[in-house]
């Protein structure tokens, strides 16, 4: 582990008051390791570790703390600190519907997640009505559909060659008609560089005003991940991030990277296959999954 | 950064360092190779920029060729593929691209819709079947996957076909049980006919980062993996920890994917996939 290895490092200077420059740089080598090993982007590593070293060269080693622990714990307070609030919650539109945009790239889990929120939303007391935007992957709506069963929650679906923006904004009318609480928008899975489908969904913001815009990022993501929302977060200024497939074993850096370049809260997690498989984020759990 | 003799411009090996972490290959794997590289250009001459990248060009294109090897699939009848992968990575897409590019070569072609536990899976693979025009084996949602892989397996070999693809349900290398169950899915095939699944075919998404290695060591020692697809290379993601997993588990990378339709399907040639790696 990250503290093991930084021990070794400080094992020959027990007794130190504070920390000097050079025990610190050599520490501050393996947290960069560690974070690149997490798959937090380098540049984001890079002002990182920049910020670490300047809160940890000198400064005092409390009583109770080895010289390791000391830095680790300006690394677990920075990293906490950074990955945001606990807690960040849906925001609620003052008049219903509010209206949730789920966005991402291909296969990082919006249909799965836009079938968790609308279940948790039921379960608490909400009317989602969840919209199957998706009108090009093959059995998109169904899937939709088949969750929508499952849960208890409807599905809009639209009319044949009917254009995903078109189905969005006859939905918002029947939402309001059917008097739903939230509107779940589940679009199709895009690449941040079809500048076609980025701008359809550009429009689908503009034209409905979506009160929520998630993006939704795979965990397992990788450097790429400061691309990706940087560009979504350009074409439609994102709100927060569902994080998703959690209980794999992919340490979750991409999250820390999204977080630095769009400053947009990760939301909610996705912890599992299974519609009850949503969880809140607790920024502290993962600052210590990404160091691991 | 002076090697013993050579003299390395150290501001080109910072800018190849981050060049080829960006690009996934992994902080162990790049910082292997950069050692490497500077062990090459001991001896006394300038390596600039310039030599710097195609060094290490030639470095990474050694390895990569390593793990060009094309899927041979006339030594079986039926040949079965059993593609297998995490959640969401583009099986079930590449599972339709294969059936078209094989059809397009002549061959007949079987689907199996071993994918009986997500929602609308059987449905998705249905339409791509109409699509590629091959023939799929299916049986209800929920059904057991081992069940439709069996009667797939035997409705191929009857029917004579030359090919028979077999979708199986996303899953995490870290879920147990869902890992004995594709075991099981393999033994099934295995016991009806001697030596399938005759590929077993990981599909790895070039999004992932370091994850995508435990996830083929995991695969591979649990069921075996023969093969590797890698798909969305159309992203800007690069895809870079298949330098590593080439060189580590001495896997092949059969085909790669390039977008979301039927012919969106490339066999893997490493230097492609090298030119792409240092745009
Ligand atoms: N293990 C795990 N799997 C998940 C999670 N969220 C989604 N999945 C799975 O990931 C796969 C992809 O999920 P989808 O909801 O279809 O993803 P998508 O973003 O809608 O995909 P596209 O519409 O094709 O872009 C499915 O197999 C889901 O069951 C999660 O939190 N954990
Ligand atoms: N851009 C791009 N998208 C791809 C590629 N391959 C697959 N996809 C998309 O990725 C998403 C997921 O593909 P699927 O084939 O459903 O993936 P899967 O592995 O079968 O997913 P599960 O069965 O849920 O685990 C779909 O939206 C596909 O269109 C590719 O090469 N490029
Ligand atoms: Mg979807
Ligand atoms: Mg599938």
């Amino acid at each position: 582990s990250l503290t093991q290895r930084l021990e070794g490092i400080f094992k020959k200077l027990r007794g130190r008051g504070t920390l000097n420059e050079r025990d610190v740089g050599e520490a501050l080598r393996e947290i960069r390791v560690a974070l690149l090993e997490a798959d937090v982007n380098y540049t984001v590593v890079k002002s990182f570790v920049e910020k670490v070293r300047q809160r940890a060269v000198g400064a005092e080693v409390l009583a109770s703390l080895t010289p390791a622990q000391q830095v680790i714990k300006i690394v677990n307070e920075e990293l906490t600190r950074l990955m945001g609030a606990q807690g960040a919650e849906l925001q609620w539109a003052p008049s219903a519907p509010t209206i949730v945009m789920m966005c991402g790239l291909q296969g990082s889990g919006k249909t799965t997640s836009t079938a968790k929120l609308a279940a948790k939303f039921r379960q608490e007391g909400k009317r989602p009505l969840m919209v199957a935007a998706d009108i090009q992957r093959p059995a998109a709506i169904q899937q939709l559909q088949t969750l929508g069963k499952q849960i208890g929650v409807p599905v809009h679906v639209g009319g044949p060659g009917e254009s995903p923006l078109r189905i969005c904004q006859e939905a918002v009318r029947v939402a309001a008609a059917q008097h739903c609480d939230v509107l779940l928008l589940d679009t199709a899975g895009r690449l941040h560089v079809n500048t076609e489908l980025m701008e359809e969904l550009r429009e689908i913001k503009a034209r409905l005003q979506p009160h929520e815009v998630l993006l939704v990022v795979d965990a397992m993501t990788g450097q790429d991940a400061v691309n990706v929302a940087k560009a979504f977060h350009e074409a439609v200024q994102l709100d927060g991030v569902v994080l998703t497939k959690l209980d794999g074993d992919a340490r979750g850096g991409a999250a820390l990277s999204i977080r630095e370049v769009t400053g947009a809260p990760i939301k909610f997690i996705g912890t599992g296959e299974k519609v009850e498989a949503l969880e809140a984020f607790h920024p502290d759990r993962m600052a210590s999954r990404i160091l691991g | 950064v002076l090697s013993r003799g050579g003299v390395i411009d150290a501001a080109s090996l910072e800018e190849l360092e981050e060049l080829l972490i960006a690009a996934d290959l992994g902080v162990h794997t790049v910082t292997r190779l950069i050692d490497g590289l500077r062990r090459r250009t001991e001896g006394g001459e300038r390596f600039d920029a310039a030599r710097l990248t195609a060094a290490m060009r030639e470095m990474i294109g050694e390895i990569l060729r390593a793990g060009e090897a094309p899927l041979e699939v006339d030594r079986e009848r039926p040949f079965v593929i059993m593609v297998i992968g995490v959640n969401g990575v583009g099986k079930t897409t590449t599972i339709a691209k294969l059936a078209a590019h094989y059809r397009g070569e002549g061959k007949k072609v079987l689907l199996a819709a071993g994918d009986t536990f997500r929602a609308a899976a059987i449905e998705q693979l249905e339409v791509w079947g109409t699509r590629a025009q091959v023939d799929l084996v299916k049986h209800q949602a929920g059904a057991d996957s081992s069940a439709v892989l069996f009667d797939a397996l035997q409705a191929a070999r009857a029917r004579g076909v030359d090919l028979l693809i077999a979708d199986t349900a996303g899953r995490l290398h870290t879920r147990v049980n869902l890992m004995e169950e594709l075991k099981k899915n393999k033994r099934v095939l295995r016991k009806q006919m001697e030596r399938a699944p005759h590929e077993v075919l990981l599909v790895l998404d070039a999004t992932n980062g370091q994850n995508a290695v435990q996830q083929a060591e995991q695969f591979s020692r649990e069921l075996g993996v023969t093969g590797l697809a890698l798909t969305k290379l159309d992203g800007t993601a690069k895809g870079g920890v298949i330098v590593n997993i080439i060189e580590r588990l001495r896997l092949p990378v059969r085909f790669v994917g390039v977008g979301e339709g039927l012919r969106d399907l490339q066999p893997f040639v490493a230097e492609e996939f090298l030119a792409a790696l240092f745009e």
